[in-house]
């Protein structure tokens, strides 16, 4: 465990609660995608299904109940929660999820470490959560008014992206045997989509004003 | 076992 790696667990955990406390705090969860949400969902669950068998550390178990149980909350929220549902921006939110779902299944099937049920789902949640995102990226281009939260939620989940390549090039130089194709080609994929939303970001906070993507 | 370590990581 190096330094990258913890960093990268605790900003993507903060992702997470930033988005969490923003639904709480303003009974609102307008700009959110609830499908890019629920395709996280079914990441965390398709990956951590070894959470029962598989036991690594306390560390990496704990995590892996809270990213379910924190992710759980926000589809509830957005779904249940009777204030909070009716500010969801269902009529801008209409990105297909089976045109993420189904390339990600076959290609879960073709190109994986070896072909066996926990592999080949454990396979198919690292190629989902590289496009994940993309509805909620859609949403923002098309709603262009992006709330603070919002924003730092979808620049906290890139920084979290970008800690994750500095620690797999700190594993690759120190350890000996280390190596992960499918995992780091999707994790560039991955982090490659937020290049565009950063940069505006990033001239957004310079500017210290609101965030505001071009059309 | 290279799958192995990678699936340390979250």
């Amino acid at each position: 465990m190096n330094i990258f790696r913890v960093s990268a667990d605790i900003l993507h955990l903060l992702s997470i609660l930033v988005l969490l406390l923003k639904i709480h705090a303003t009974k609102s969860c307008a700009g959110i995608s609830l499908k890019t949400q629920e395709l996280y969902l079914a990441v965390f669950v398709t990956r951590y299904l070894d959470l029962f068998w598989n036991f690594h550390s306390l560390y990496n178990s704990v995590f892996k109940v809270v990213y379910i149980a924190t992710s759980s909350m926000i589809i509830w929220y957005m779904k249940r929660h009777r204030g909070v549902k009716q500010t969801y921006d269902k009529d801008h939110d209409t990105f297909r999820y089976l045109f993420l779902i189904v390339p990600c299944a076959v290609l879960a099937l073709i190109v994986n470490g070896r072909f066996s049920l926990f592999e080949i789902l454990w396979t198919f949640s690292i190629y989902l959560e590289a496009v994940a995102i993309l509805p909620q990226l859609v949403l923002l281009q098309r709603t262009k008014n992006v709330d603070n939260l919002t924003g730092n939620y979808v620049f906290l989940l890139g920084l979290y992206r970008a800690f994750y390549i500095l620690n797999w090039i700190y594993r690759y130089a120190t350890e000996p045997h280390y190596s992960a194709w499918i995992v780091w080609l999707s994790g560039l994929v991955q982090t490659g989509l937020y290049l565009d939303f950063f940069y505006y970001y990033l001239q957004a906070w310079k500017q210290s004003k609101k965030l505001q993507l071009p059309s | 076992a290279a799958g192995e370590e990678v699936k340390d990581e979250l």
